[in-house]
């Protein structure tokens, strides 16, 4: 573990509680993707199948718990809480999910480090998380007035695996192994997908305006 | 073993 990777998923959880504090005080998902929600849900799911099998450390089996708790919580919340779902805006969050997963399943299925199950599904969720904020990125570009929670989730989101880069150049020095370049390629893809959020993101802090995205 | 170290990551 370096300081990159623990600021990595620190800022990761902290994502996570953001958008659990938001839906859960204030009872509203307004602004928030379903879709990239059910997509990180995914992410989780077919990332940690070696949750049971695999014991790494109490750290990692701790945060794989967290993010699967929390990243199908969130679903649970927007889909069926008698409150929060009157606040999602399915006619504006209508981005094509299933359209990332296809074809991030084939890539997985012909471009992999080996071909197991585990590792299919391991690179399958690789794939997926880097496409997975399109969704929110689509609905946020679509909703005029982004919400404070909803673009400090997004840039934590996006924040924590740039700090992972820096873990995975960071470990390339100092360690005997080698950082798979399909992690390399995927987590970069990721973090460019975020670049002109971030843009307007800091423009709008450095203005003190309200962040507004481009149509 | 020459595993890739990012199976111990999240």
């Amino acid at each position: 573990m370096n300081i990159f990777r623990l600021a990595g998923d620190m800022t990761h959880l902290a994502s996570v509680l953001v958008l659990l504090l938001k839906i859960h005080t204030i009872k509203s998902c307004a602004g928030v993707s379903l879709k990239t929600q059910e997509l990180y849900a995914l992410v989780f799911a077919t990332r940690y199948l070696d949750i049971v099998t695999d014991f790494i450390s109490v750290y990692n089996t701790v945060m794989k718990l967290i993010f699967l708790g929390s990243s199908f919580s969130i679903v649970w919340y927007i889909r069926h809480h008698r409150v929060v779902r009157r606040s999602y805006d399915k006619d504006q969050d209508t981005f094509r999910h299933y359209l990332l997963m296809i074809p991030c399943m084939l890539l997985a299925l012909f471009v992999h480090e080996k071909f197991t199950f585990k590792e299919v599904m391991w690179t399958f969720s690789l794939y997926l998380e880097a496409v997975a904020i399109l969704p929110q990125l689509v609905l946020l570009q679509r909703t005029r007035n982004i919400d404070n929670l909803t673009g400090q989730y997004v840039f934590l989101l996006g924040a924590y695996r740039g700090l992972y880069i820096f873990n995975w150049i960071y470990r390339y020095f100092t360690e005997p192994h080698f950082v798979h370049w399909i992690t390399w390629i995927a987590g970069v893809v990721q973090t460019l997908l975020y670049a002109d959020f971030f843009y307007y993101y800091f423009e709008s802090w450095k203005n003190n305006v309200r962040l507004q995205l481009p149509a | 073993s020459n595993d890739t170290v990012t199976k111990d990551e999240l």
